[in-house]
């Protein structure tokens, strides 16, 4: 079954 | 000194309930400008944005920009002693430690104060880019609560693509298999009726569907709901608050092992 990404994945934690 | 008036208090009330389940706690940002929140679930997967535009309260007074750290459960409970027609007002000192609300009825014979204890919240901000996505979709908020409420009874996950045939919803599970498609559709004399589909290019993601039906909780704020979709970048779930300003809720996709 396909995984969960994470938002850091995505967007950059300031 | 951070002080807000809401006539409509009734918003107030709906936009906590709304981002209360998917978020424990999360500092709401006062400054000259407004009111805004951003705020991660415990597993780090949705977001909740909420902006609150100062020209969008009756009165918005803030000298000092301020974090207020909110326990939203607590929020709520205050909240839910406010009637629906209230009026509410927020006031916190500078650095204060518990945020004074006052509900004070349409006729204005009831006035009722209650104070909510603040906390110290360590909170990361994500920076989230403005862009361009491959399709916008805008729906009655009625209708998007309908197929992710469906669709969470036959599955866990649904995809979502977007084409020009219109946006479809799909997800499978122990029972079987379900299919949702909308269609641009426009001819309704009522513009909260349409279904209008901006499509870039068609786009596919699949989505876990506890979050995107959580998200439905903001269905009383609007009548319409906004999806924004790209090639692997979270979806963005927007509800329009009025001339108040919005709640966006971001959600990392599923993708392939």
């Amino acid at each position: 079954s396909p995984l969960q990404a994470h938002l850091y994945d995505y967007f950059l934690a300031s | 000194m951070f002080e807000a008036k809401i006539s409509q208090g009734s918003v107030l009330k709906k936009l906590v309930e709304a981002l209360k389940e998917l978020v424990t706690e999360g500092n709401i940002d006062v400054s000259p400008s407004g009111m805004s929140l951003q705020a991660m679930d415990s597993s780090h997967v949705c977001l909740v944005s909420l902006v609150l535009r100062d020209d969008g309260f009756d009165h918005f007074r803030c000298d000092r920009n301020m974090p207020m750290g909110i326990h939203f459960a607590n929020f709520s409970k205050i909240l839910k002693c406010a009637g629906n027609d209230d009026a509410i007002t927020l006031k916190a000192e500078d650095n204060a430690d518990q945020l004074t609300l006052m509900f004070e009825s349409s006729n204005q014979d009831r006035i009722s104060d209650f104070d909510l204890k603040l906390m110290s919240i360590e909170s990361e901000h994500l920076g989230i880019p403005d862009q361009d996505y491959s399709a916008e979709i805008k729906m009655p908020a009625s209708e998007y609560q309908r197929i992710v409420r469906d669709l969470t009874s036959i599955g866990d996950t649904v995809l979502i693509s977007a084409t020009k045939e219109g946006i479809k919803f799909s997800t499978s599970g122990d029972v079987g298999t379900a299919n949702v498609t909308l269609r641009h559709n426009t001819t309704s004399e009522k513009q909260e009726e349409h279904t209008i589909i901006d499509l870039k290019e068609p786009v596919a993601l699949t989505f876990a569907l506890r979050y995107l039906k959580n998200f439905s909780n903001a269905t009383a704020l609007a009548p319409q709901v906004k999806l924004s979709l790209t090639k692997d970048l979270p979806i963005v779930v927007e509800y329009q608050v009025g001339e108040l300003g919005n709640i966006r809720f971001y959600l990392a996709p599923k993708i392939d092992d």
